[in-house]
């Protein structure tokens, strides 16, 4: 069954951020031709032991975050991406060839406390 | 800066971060995939980038490597018809050993379709170079015909399958690829009433532009897609 949360209380918990890596703030356009940038996103949030049920955690997750209760120098579960995809890029390198090719994980598309 | 430089182009498969002078020309298929790409990365689509649909082949590695030959004989006329003959060179060593060759298409761009009527008929013949010799100064000795294909109007794009010439490159662990390319006039019963701007060759000579695109699988990133049991 849905929890009714209050609005703005899940904000500092664990989700998706959006973040869009454009390449000519790397310096990268100078080689790479497309695209320009991407949307990459990042994770970023509590991981609380109230709620690791319910933040896409790891069964690990709940226990690091069970322990942390126990024992605080034990570290708290921290928010990192559960699902990632590929982009391609295609780029020139200095012999001058043109290379189309992709990279697995690049894009954060789904977050848990793990 | 240090840390761009090795670390992080290492792992994007980089030695060291490119440094281009200026982007090459890019053919319009590889625009074509990206975009393609980014549209379904963009929907959220799911798609199997081991596969290349634009190019009907498998293949997680896209390379167009351009040529890096030279015209033979540009002062001296040639006898016998033949407009222009220019040694074809491909540096391989880009191509990783582990990765499966899947395909290799060579494209000669004889320019701007607008540039040209449709006569004289060309001829286009192909092979394989045997004996460099003394690179840039001597004749180098012609082995294998690959290919002799008649060309209607000289415009446009050409595109000739290498995977077979490539395979015994990929056996042989050889580095580089050398071709003879030569075009040839055919004569033609219009040519001598049709009122050419200019010489043909000569227009050729300036306007040709060949690139190789390799297409390789390496098995480490693509696994074969599984089959369901019935």
């Amino acid at each position: 069954a849905a929890i009714s949360v209050p609005k703005g209380f899940c904000r500092n918990f664990c989700h998706r951020h959006q973040l869009f890596i454009n390449f000519q703030d790397l310096g990268w356009h100078k080689w790479v031709i497309a695209p320009k940038g991407f949307m990459a996103n990042y994770c970023h949030g509590e991981c609380p032991f109230s709620m690791t049920t319910y933040l896409n955690s790891s069964n690990y997750a709940f226990m690091q975050a069970l322990m942390h209760m126990a024992d605080p120098k034990v570290p708290k579960a921290v928010c990192v991406p559960t699902k990632l995809s590929p982009i391609s890029m295609l780029y020139q390198d200095s012999d001058k060839n043109v290379i189309l090719r992709h990279y697995e994980d690049m894009v954060v598309d789904e977050c848990g406390c793990g | 800066s240090e840390f761009q430089d090795s670390d992080l182009l290492q792992f994007l498969g980089l030695e060291k971060a490119p440094s281009p002078h200026r982007f090459q020309p890019v053919p319009r298929v590889l625009r074509k995939i990206i975009r393609a790409r980014e549209a379904a990365a963009a929907s959220g689509a799911s798609q199997d980038l081991c596969y290349v649909k634009e190019l009907g082949v498998r293949g997680n590695l896209l390379q167009l490597l351009p040529d890096q030959g030279f015209f033979l004989n540009t002062q001296k006329p040639f006898q016998d018809g033949s407009c222009l003959q220019k040694v074809l060179y491909f540096n391989l060593s880009a191509i990783k050993e582990k990765a499966k060759l899947t395909m290799a298409q060579l494209t000669l761009d004889l320019g701007p379709r607008s540039y040209y009527n449709l006569r004289p008929e060309l001829v286009v013949a192909l092979s394989v170079v045997q004996d460099r010799g003394v690179w840039g100064r001597s004749h180098p000795k012609v082995g294998r015909l690959l290919f002799l294909r008649s060309v209607p109007g000289p415009q446009g794009q050409l595109q000739f399958n290498l995977q077979g010439a490539l395979k015994d490159w990929s056996s042989n662990r050889l580095k580089n690829l050398d071709l003879h390319l030569e075009i040839l006039v055919k004569e033609d019963r219009y040519s001598r009433v049709t009122v050419q701007p200019e010489n043909p060759c000569d227009r050729l000579l300036r306007s040709l532009h060949a690139s190789l695109l390799v297409v390789t699988l390496n098995p480490k990133h693509c696994h074969p897609s599984s089959r369901k049991r019935r």
